[in-house]
């Protein structure tokens, strides 16, 4: 990726991260559409001999043969027996039975994770710059389990399967299924194994923000990743006939628009469909929209596929306009023909002014790349938002990264737009979705890993979660573009990725495989549930199991509200948490804020830790004093440790439901 | 309709596997035989789960979850990319 290395702090600090044995040691499985070997971001120059204890395979075919593997991309493997006992044999003439990637979104993620270093990487001139991954030297293996007609999980688990057995380090899968019991979810089965083993399974958190409850992946194993905006913007202006200007994005690249105004018109006016507005297929008037800039309202159809629509009615140019489920957020595309993005507010003004005018006029002028936008980064309003349908007590998402015009590795076998009639072929793309900041963890995971060996998943996700940032320089809390307010923990979980502060977090929350199996006990497994997770026999104790002993990182309390006439009493509730010293010796001291001090009294004890070596372990309880309020009310906080040179922080949730 | 074939991933308790097989992989074959004669496993899982994945009616994946050592049988799940 270009600018996020600069974004994240790790382009000018590499005297911090690990040398190139110990990083080249670790390998980044990448489980979705493939890989396009021949991108430059798979280049092998400098990296030793694959390491000995790698067990992977670059398997062949017809279009993917053993040079397609190198000391960079060391292995390769597809699965699609399930997806074609489901949809029939795959037709090789649409897509590769390789592991070869068709679509681009697997050369994207894989190149964001670990991609080697790239000069002169663009878009068309967007986004320009040297294009890395998070861990250069990290090794790739792709595991393709994701095909034109979607990802089965029979192909997941084979996937994890095999990558488990082949000695990956980190698992990335930027993909996710309905919300399901852990029991029942290949990708937490899978991860459940890889955790035990030693792999750090990072996930995408999903884009169905920014609705509450609309997280995948949120098994507590698993490192659940949300998305938030880089400092970079791709600005065009929209200039109307009225004489007022607009701002807006695109990655458009052709032939511009005449200099003068364009006759201009709303898709709804433009089409006999009662979904006209929408500019889908087959739905608008040639004789209406040729040689006009055309207004299509986001939503249904993809946003590159209106432009082509627009294109193929003989349109001269297209706005597309957010509607409320995207508010404000501005995600940029390669369109096929001269077109922008603008947000609801500016699509509601340019309304107006089209319904309110005989004669509308506009054009759109192209401004190229922009850098230093601020406020950055702001949670993506796509991004999936907790709480956490299956288990409420487990603050999810865990964290954010970059995932908003990410520009990555791509398939040569597809334009930047994905569409059919896209013959642009770029070894670059820029695109935006939490599959673009999941990567971003899995490689800054890597990074940890070769630097801190003897790290568990969990502590590696605990140093990303307690030294993520949650405020700008300013001190104001990170925004949510959906919203335009202060984002919350069920937005952005612990906060945004800081890789540089995560190398030193002093101290962490460690959690056990035997931990997870508690945790599973005091959901009420059945045996044989517990046993499909951990393939083995587990007997729960006849102790009293509590999901809110799991040791992890950030805190979330789900509350009951009382109904009328029942006790009005207050409530309390005890969360235990145990801190590792992985630091030098020093006292730690507590502090924590909270939005809601009349509703909710949140002590800690004890106050202070003193640890003295590495790997003390301390104890500490968090006790949470609530009033009744009504269902639907959240209240928010922080708890930090700090030692006057660390800051370890955790958010916490409470929710009255 | 209610009888086509789905893809279903079943969950062996290994433990459980009769002395009389030595190879678990036998043993996941012959539980299969024993509801279907035609089905035949499209992956056999030996890390992150014990079991395999095949084709099976719902009548048929009714009765599997029955035999002894079947922990679950799960119908397949479609996932997307994000």
């Amino acid at each position: 990726t270009t600018r996020t290395p600069e974004f994240l702090g790790i382009d000018k600090n590499e005297g911090l991260f690990p040398e190139s044995d110990s990083l080249s040691d670790v390998v980044i499985g990448v489980l979705d559409t493939g890989a396009w070997p021949e991108s430059k971001s798979f280049d092998d120059l400098g990296l030793g001999p694959v390491p000995s204890s790698w067990k992977g395979e670059c398997e062949i075919s017809k279009d993917f043969n053993s040079s397609s593997c190198n000391k960079k991309l060391i292995g390769a493997r597809f699965f699609s027996k399930g997806y074609e006992a489901t949809l029939g044999p795959i037709d090789e003439s649409k897509e590769s039975k390789s592991p070869r990637d068709d679509d681009g979104h697997g050369t994207h993620t894989s190149t964001t994770a670990a991609g080697s270093a790239v000069d002169g990487a663009s878009l068309f001139g967007y986004a320009l710059g040297t294009a890395r991954g998070m861990a250069t030297r990290a090794r790739v293996a792709v595991y393709k389990v994701c095909w034109l007609g979607g990802c089965f999980s029979a192909d997941i688990l084979a996937g994890m399967d095999k990558a488990v057995d082949d000695g990956v380090n980190v698992l990335s899968l930027s993909l996710g299924g309905g919300v399901s019991d852990y029991y029942r979810d290949s990708v937490a089965i899978g991860a459940f194994t890889a955790m035990e083993r030693g792999i750090l399974v990072s996930c995408s958190a999903g884009n169905a923000g920014p609705g509450s409850d609309s997280l995948s992946n949120v098994a507590p194993w698993i490192t659940t990743v949300g998305a938030g905006t880089l400092d970079r913007d791709f600005p065009a202006y929209v200039s109307l006939g009225n004489g007022k200007n607009f701002s807006s994005v695109s990655l458009y690249s052709g032939k511009p628009l005449p200099d003068s105004l364009q006759s201009f018109v709303y898709a709804g006016n433009a089409s006999t469909a009662s979904n006209g507005n929408l500019c889908m297929m087959g739905t608008l008037s040639p004789e209406k929209v040729a040689g006009k800039i055309v207004l299509c309202d986001r939503g249904i159809n993809a946003r590159v596929q209106k432009g082509a629509v627009v294109k193929d009615a003989g349109g001269a140019g297209m706005i597309l306009a957010n509607t409320a489920a995207n508010g404000e957020e501005l995600v940029a595309d390669a369109h096929l023909l001269p077109a922008t993005g603008v947000g609801q507010k500016t699509g509601d003004l340019i309304k107006s002014y089209i319904f309110s005018d005989p004669n509308p006029t506009a054009t759109i002028i192209f401004a190229g790349t922009k850098v230093g936008i601020q406020p950055s980064p702001v949670v993506a309003a796509f991004s999936s938002r907790g709480p956490n349908s299956i288990t409420p007590e487990i603050l999810k998402p865990d964290l954010i990264a970059p995932g908003v015009n990410i520009l990555a590795g791509w398939s040569g076998a597809v334009g930047p737009t994905g569409l059919a009639v896209d013959t642009r072929r770029v070894g670059f793309n820029i695109i935006s979705g939490t599959s673009m900041s999941c990567p971003h963890v899995s490689g800054l995971a890597a990074l940890l890993k070769a630097a801190h060996p003897d790290w568990s998943p969990a502590a590696i996700r605990s140093a990303l979660m307690t030294t993520a940032y949650n405020t700008y320089k300013s001190g104001q809390n990170i925004l949510d573009i959906a919203t335009g307010k202060p984002s919350t923990p069920f937005d952005h979980g612990a906060g945004h990725v800081d890789p540089v502060s995560a190398l030193d977090p002093g101290l962490i929350y460690d959690i056990t495989a035997d931990d997870y199996l508690d945790f599973l006990c005091a959901l009420k497994y059945t045996p044989a549930q517990i046993s499909s997770l951990a393939k083995r026999n587990f007997t729960c104790d006849t102790k009293k199991y509590s999901v809110t002993d799991l040791n992890y990182p950030s805190f979330a309390v789900p509350l009951v509200t009382e109904q009328s006439g029942g006790d009005s009493g207050s409530s309390v509730v005890r969360y235990t948490r145990t801190l590792t010293n992985v630091g030098t010796p020093g006292t730690y001291k507590v502090s924590l804020s909270s939005s809601a001090s009349e509703s909710v009294k949140i002590s800690v004890e004890p106050d202070s830790l003193s640890f003295s070596k590495v790997n003390e372990k301390l104890s500490y309880t968090v006790t949470f004093t609530t009033s009744s309020m009504p269902s639907g009310t959240n209240a928010f906080g922080r708890l930090e440790w700090s030692d006057g040179k660390h800051v370890v922080g955790s958010p916490i949730a409470i929710s009255w439901s | 309709t209610s009888q086509k074939k789905k893809t279903y991933i079943v969950h062996m308790a290994k433990s459980e596997m009769p002395t009389s097989y030595t190879e678990h992989s036998n043993w996941y074959d012959s539980c299969l035989k024993s509801v279907s004669n035609s089905a035949e496993m499209l992956y056999t899982y030996n890390n992150v789960i014990h079991g395999f994945s095949t084709r099976l009616t719902p009548d048929e994946a009714e009765s599997l979850q029955t035999q002894p050592g079947i922990l679950s049988v799960l119908p397949e799940v479609k996932y997307e990319l994000h």
